[in-house]
């Protein structure tokens, strides 16, 4: 059934943030075990939204890496409520917040990134696409007891980068866990992905091709590009790494890669 | 630079008591990206498609987006990638609008929405962030973006 609020739920609220303006939605943060065994524990920010939360749907953001932290960038740059000042001493609001028409929970993942830990260091050096996805799918189990005013909801997933991995997989884990259920308490309507890792093959052919047609990259160096490196393969050869190291350090120039017409951050 | 003020913010103990964060007294600074883990991951799925695929046929609502000033994930290597999956056209590629201006283009497919935005980054919301909740909205409400 929809069960009551456990007493969980309200260790973990956040009464306010350092520096923070004030605000009328509830915002909760702490820590969901995903493995007893190795002591793997995922961090987790939930910001409801800002009016009617019990009518709106969950909303999942994964930033991608692997290995970066959804509170540093999807929360705090990008979609979150607040946005962090330059010295770091306060917060203000982010006019386009997203929980402005959804829950939204900001998850660190997997163990190791941002405040999510593991006490088996081991963990920290074999991490993969498998066990993210396993983790993220307990998490997702636990965080919804946790919170089982949420059980049933239209839920969704959103990401983006290396999150293009993570979301559709997390994703196929939900959707095959809830294959058990005649009605599964994680509702997973859908998910949406940005500038999303999608295959590994047509990625490369089609990130060489924008950078000749953005014209970061000569003639010259474009048609090494494609001579040398075999993108079927997941580990290119040496002059295939060489020619794309040439393109960026020689031809690139000092830009930004995430926002080819922004000035850089020195 | 906006990634340096997290690292400061969140490296303060009284944020990170308010968070209930750190609370084993993890040995490390809390940082955005973990080195660590980028330089030792191991598996990694070639190709996401046959997922696509296979969470297409079950119906669940999928949306791709591309900022179209990323260099590092492309607009055109998603294009590449969503081209392989040979989709049936729903509702031709138009020009989709926020604030009266094209925020980027789209088109619908049987089973996915792709759609560009215009003038952003790897990281949309930070660089378009009122394009990117015309994006979101119209996603969670079901609906193709604005023609005008």
């Amino acid at each position: 059934g929809g069960g009551t609020k456990d007493e969980g739920q309200e260790v973990d609220r956040i009464s306010a943030l350092p520096g923070q303006p004030p605000v009328t939605f509830s915002q909760f943060s702490g820590y969901i075990t995903v493995n007893e065994t190795h002591g793997r524990a995922l961090f987790y920010w939930f910001t409801e939204a800002t009016t009617h939360p019990e009518k709106k749907p969950l909303v999942l953001w994964l930033n991608g890496g692997p290995g970066c932290s959804s509170i540093a960038y999807g929360a705090s740059e990008e979609i979150g409520p607040f946005r962090i000042n330059r010295t770091g001493s306060s917060l203000y609001l982010n006019k386009y917040s997203w929980n402005k028409e959804a829950n939204i929970l900001f998850l660190e993942s997997p163990a190791g990134v941002g405040f999510s830990y593991t006490n088996t260091s081991s963990d920290l050096t074999d991490s993969g696409d498998q066990r993210t996805a396993q983790d993220a799918l307990i998490f997702m189990i636990r965080w919804i007891s946790r919170f089982p005013q949420y059980k049933y909801r239209d839920f969704y997933i959103s990401g983006e980068s290396y999150a293009g991995h993570y979301v559709p997989q997390l994703a196929k884990k939900i959707h095959d866990y809830n294959k058990a259920y005649s009605e599964p308490f994680i509702n997973l309507k859908g998910f949406i992905v940005g500038n999303g890792v999608t295959d590994s093959y047509y990625d490369n052919i089609g990130t060489v091709t924008f950078w000749w047609s953005h014209s970061m990259i000569s003639d010259r160096t474009y048609r090494s590009i494609l001579s040398l490196c075999n993108f079927t393969l997941t580990n290119f050869s040496q002059s295939c790494n060489d020619v794309i190291n040439y393109a960026i350090n020689s031809e690139f120039g000092n830009i930004d890669q995430y926002s080819i017409y922004t000035p850089t951050c020195t | 630079c906006t990634e340096n003020y997290a690292e400061k913010y969140y490296n303060r103990p009284e944020v990170q008591r308010a968070m209930h964060a750190n609370t084993t007294g993890i040995p490390y600074k809390w940082t955005a990206c973990s080195d660590v883990l980028i330089k030792n991951w191991t598996d990694s799925q070639f190709s996401m498609l046959p997922t696509y695929r296979e969470l297409m046929a079950a119906g669940l609502r999928i949306w791709v987006f591309s900022g179209d000033t990323d260099s590092v994930v492309p607009v055109t290597a998603t294009r590449f990638s969503l081209n392989h999956l040979n989709l049936t056209v729903k509702t031709q590629w138009y020009p989709w609008y926020s604030g009266g201006q094209v925020g980027g283009w789209t088109e619908v497919y049987e089973g996915l929405t792709f759609a560009t935005v215009r003038g952003a980054g790897h990281e949309v919301p930070l660089f378009q962030p009122k394009r990117g909740f015309t994006l979101f909205s119209s996603f969670l409400a079901g609906k193709e973006l604005p023609k005008s």
